[in-house]
């Protein structure tokens, strides 16, 4: 129904809004529904990094766009108290920075939900409270080890530096 | 609801029985290159009642049993196990646990259980209807899709919206 | 026409085979003509990474993919010799183990070709002979230095980890 | 043949006059997210004949001139230089050094120039036909592109192919 979908609408918008500006230190971005009739019409994202103009998202580099899309994730995922996400590299783009702002929100949502990180950035593993490695000793059979902390450097052979 | 723990048996690249226990807080997997880390997530989004192989980034069912390597042969079968702790609820059930099974055999055939007792796809998607883990869920982010919701037209971007509300 | 294409269609399949197998550090790989008239025939790829079943290559995990194509990209450019090649974060996906691959392969081609490298990896940049930093000191506009050898280490800070 | 230098003014993020020299073996260029290093691959392909907005993650012309900032205005045109080293005649003219250019402005026009005198799309298009260097070339692969090459289908690899051989 319409009033229904307008009011997930506008409190994901909101989410968004200050997902975004946590994210990215600073700049705005908002969605805004198209033309036409509600109950058919697309969503716009509009991003303006900090310092720089209100564009385009095709004009956003990769790590932007990569941190745009966990904001607005995040942000429709607000809507329903999920018990788990499962996260697949997202933060192979991020520099640095970015990186430790995106961990900095992943530790504030995983004191509600489980939160599962395949990742290959040492700074993630660092995060995690329980490591597990997947190898492949005998080729073509993965088999998971867990590792404990101190074989965090251990799994560090496994990140990607 | 917390999620405890996946059991898998003979999905793509696990041949030998795997057991992944999951605590609160954030769980990290790493591993080398093809060393089968998707492989976890692909299993995860099969037992929760993924139809579209290509989403699976395969073709057809055979593609998500083991299919043999240099040392071993390939299995007929496969099987996976999700096990929640439901003591708030969460699930509209009475179960305290709740563990749904998903097995496949290479004939095609798929059976889903509740609880060790046999159930349709159905009641697993009915079972997770409101729990923001459905087919399109945002809770869940495939290899290489993070970048892909900006790039999505917004109409495109809509049927996402509304999937996941 | 049909012989200049078929010629260079198998030397690019001799070179991909090789580079593949050189990559991975084994297995095997190959390119197949799809049925039909040779000029409009599809390209289909067959890859088998050490110690598994050949499998259809949609099946590969995403750093097997990256680095399938790096050997389609050599190959492919080898029948031309090209001036220079340019890369944007080629390297993103993949591990350590490959990544010292990729990088042999790199060193080996950059002895007649200048190679352009974007990269986050710490590793790729310990390669390169001369090092530029892009950075944004003045929000929303570009500015590039020269980092010298020693420079490298604070390099250090635009790198992904 | 060698690469020697890019010059660019106005080129997207590029607000001020930038040179970047390149010498023999392997040059890499670092920085944080969104600094501006894949508007330099842009940049290279754009002189090269680019003609295709969408290739260079823009919509129209205007998207590759600097738009402003913050704290400066936006430019009225772009202009980008790429200078070869070809003593060894790889490109068939008799300079030994060749300065190709591209300058746009927002009103569409675009003007191409080859050492200095004004000359066609085609003439840069024609020079550069047997290098390799070409629309579809292997030889620059942009942000994100390594693995689609992989997941084409096969009659849309094979048009890589014919562009690049
Ligand atoms: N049915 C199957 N039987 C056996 N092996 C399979 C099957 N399906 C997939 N595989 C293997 O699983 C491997 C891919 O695993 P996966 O995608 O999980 O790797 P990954 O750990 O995520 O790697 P990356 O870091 O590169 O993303 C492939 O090498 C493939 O051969
Ligand atoms: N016409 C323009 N005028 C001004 N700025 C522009 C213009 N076009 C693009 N940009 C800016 O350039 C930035 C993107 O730069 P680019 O894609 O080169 O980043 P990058 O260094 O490759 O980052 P990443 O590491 O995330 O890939 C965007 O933030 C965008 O605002
Ligand atoms: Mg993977
Ligand atoms: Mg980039």
């Amino acid at each position: 129904s319409r009033e229904k979908f307008l009011e997930a609408f506008y409190e994901i918008k909101a989410e968004f809004e200050s997902l975004f500006t946590n994210l990215f230190g600073g700049g705005q971005a908002t969605l805004l529904l198209e033309e036409g009739d509600i109950l058919e019409a697309g969503i716009e994202i509009k991003a303006q990094p900090p310092g720089k103009k209100l564009q385009s998202i095709a004009l956003l580099s990769g790590g932007e766009k990569t941190l745009t899309a966990i904001a607005l994730v995040f942000a429709v995922i607000s809507v329903k108290k999920v018990p788990f996400y499962l996260f697949d590299e997202v933060d192979a783009a991020l520099d640095e920075a970015n990186l430790l702002r995106f961990l900095a929100l992943i530790k504030d949502k995983a004191e509600a939900s489980q939160i599962i990180l395949i990742t290959h950035r040492r700074r993630s593993m660092e995060e995690a409270h329980l490591l597990y490695g997947v190898t492949m000793e005998e080729k073509g059979v993965s088999k998971i080890l867990a590792l404990r902390l101190e074989d965090k450097n251990a799994a560090a052979t496994y990140e990607s530096n | 609801m917390q999620l405890k723990k996946l059991e898998v048996y003979g999905f793509k690249s696990f041949a030998d029985k795997t057991v992944i226990e999951f605590p609160a807080g954030i769980t990290a997997i790493v591993g080398p290159n093809g060393s089968g880390k998707s492989n976890v997530v692909d299993a995860i989004r099969w037992v929760l009642g993924e139809q579209s192989a290509k989403e699976l980034r395969g073709e057809k069912v055979e593609d998500f049993i083991f299919n043999g390597s240099k040392t071993r042969h390939k299995l007929g079968y496969t099987q996976v196990s999700l096990t929640f702790d439901n003591c708030d609820s969460y699930l509209s059930t009475d179960f305290n646990e709740v563990t749904i099974t998903r097995k496949a055999y290479r004939s095609g055939e798929s059976e889903y259980y509740l609880n060790k007792s046999r159930c349709r796809l159905k009641d697993i998607q009915e079972l997770f209807l409101d729990t923001g883990l459905g087919r399109h869920s945002f809770a869940m982010i495939s290899q290489g899709q993070v970048e892909s919701l900006i790039e999505a037209r917004p109409i495109d971007r809509r049927q996402l919206f509304d999937d996941a509300c």
